[in-house]
């Protein structure tokens, strides 16, 4: 039985696909079978797992746009146990393409049936359009990354309003995996105070696990590495495994 | 003869509402007359410049789907000489409302041009959807903030392909007025080379200013103010003034 998590904020820049290459790779690392769905457009979560752009054979579009077989979309990175379906530009124009299709919020979720991997991970696009309503409509659960910033914690109302609208129509089994604080610097007076309004608000749904800025995140993805192989003793390295572990047992799996 | 900058890049979180405020708070200063328009869904720029979400009657959606007249959509702001058309989450589902509009590229083209402002400053949202179509379409320029990270300058090339369309179909003026690196870190070895990349890339084009990461930026929102009131003598309103009397002396304004 597939977990399927969307790891969506419509506010850009928080780590999204940060959080999906790096949690991924430590669950992976935990022998946890774990498939990456790149649903952005910019196609940031292949790059940062090393599958280029001239070896995007069959991609997200295809398996959404085109009805493209799942197993034959699937590629291999350089990470044991974490395999992932490319994303590319022509995604940009999904909305439009896919106006008319009956089906168009669950194309995702038809296509994810056949997975037999323990997660699949969904990194999607900075918006609230059909890429996300498609991830959120797929998911069992969605992972919140949240930066601890005055406009991040703004966007985060119109979030559950949209998760909970998902919850009343295409997908009642939606339940929210967690907010969990990414680039957290506690020295720094905003962001302990959206710690503080971010626990008052949403209580136990927010991880233990507080992501801290480390430039070592941000150095991973031009070696084209997950940062558990890029520095495996650094502290965003070790803040991920501890978000994997902490979700592990969440799930029953130690 | 107002210009109209179009303030945009699709990769998410790069700096686009803080520059379009810090900017156009700046270029209000020396006595400029300053129209923001908030693009974006997410409606941070109205946030940023203290226009409360209940307070936003007629938006840029009204502008842009129900034809409103421009006139009654601006609004004033607490400082002088900027005033706004205030974002809202209706925005996020223009695309497909407007599919059927033959103009559907021209509409905030079309929206500006009564205006009589010095600059108006269009802030989009992190993609390249109909939305910052409309604006790069609308523009005389383009200012693309850019962050000194991996991804972020991947995603330059897409920006760049995108910017060339527009030029080629429906809008042959649009230049580009200039590449701004933000929350740029020069004791950071990767900022440092994410500079060297783009000066060598793109030449001129890079403003000489470069905005540093300042703290006293992202605290800014939460006062509803431009950082030029929040704090004046911090880094970040000293770089952003420094960036307005840049392009105002490109402009010929000194
Ligand atoms: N904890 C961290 N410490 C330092 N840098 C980080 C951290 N997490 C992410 N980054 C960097 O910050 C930038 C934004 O992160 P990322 O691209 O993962 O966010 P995103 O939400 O996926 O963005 P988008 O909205 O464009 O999809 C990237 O350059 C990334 O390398
Ligand atoms: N120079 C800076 N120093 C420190 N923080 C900054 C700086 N510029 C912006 N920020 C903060 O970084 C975050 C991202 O900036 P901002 O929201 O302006 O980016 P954006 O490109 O408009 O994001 P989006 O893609 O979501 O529209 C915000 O929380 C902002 O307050
Ligand atoms: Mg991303
Ligand atoms: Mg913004």
């Amino acid at each position: 039985m597939s977990r399927v998590v969307a790891i969506t904020n419509q506010k850009g820049g928080v780590g999204k696909t940060t959080t999906t290459i790096s949690l991924g790779a430590a669950l992976a690392g935990e022998g946890r079978s774990v498939l990456v769905i790149d649903l952005d457009p910019q196609g940031n979560a292949s790059t940062g797992l090393g599958v280029m752009p001239e070896d995007r054979d069959l991609t997200t579009y295809d398996l959404l746009v085109e009805g493209a077989d799942l197993g034959d979309c699937i590629v291999g990175t350089g990470t044991a146990n974490l395999r992932i379906v490319t994303g590319t530009g022509d995604l940009s124009s999904a909305d439009v393409e896919l106006m008319g299709e009956r089906r168009r919020l669950h194309l995702l979720a038809d296509a994810l049936s056949a997975t037999t991997d323990d997660y699949v991970l969904l990194d999607c696009p900075p918006s609230l359009n059909l890429l996300t309503l498609n991830a959120l409509t797929a998911a069992g659960s969605v992972l919140i990354p949240l930066q601890s910033e005055f406009y991040a914690l703004e966007g985060l109302s119109q979030l559950m309003r949209t998760v909970r609208t998902v919850r009343e129509g295409p997908n009642p089994a939606l339940r929210i995996e967690g907010v969990v604080l990414t680039m957290f610097d506690g020295r720094n007076n905003l962001a302990r105070q959206v710690e503080q309004d971010v626990r008052a608000a949403m209580g136990d749904l927010v991880f233990g696990t507080r992501i801290p800025r480390n430039v070592r995140l941000s150095e991973a993805p031009s070696f084209a590495q997950p940062i558990t192989e890029y520095d495996p003793l650094s502290v965003g390295s070790r803040a991920y495994k501890a978000l994997a572990a902490e979700m592990l047992k969440r799930h029953g799996w130690t």
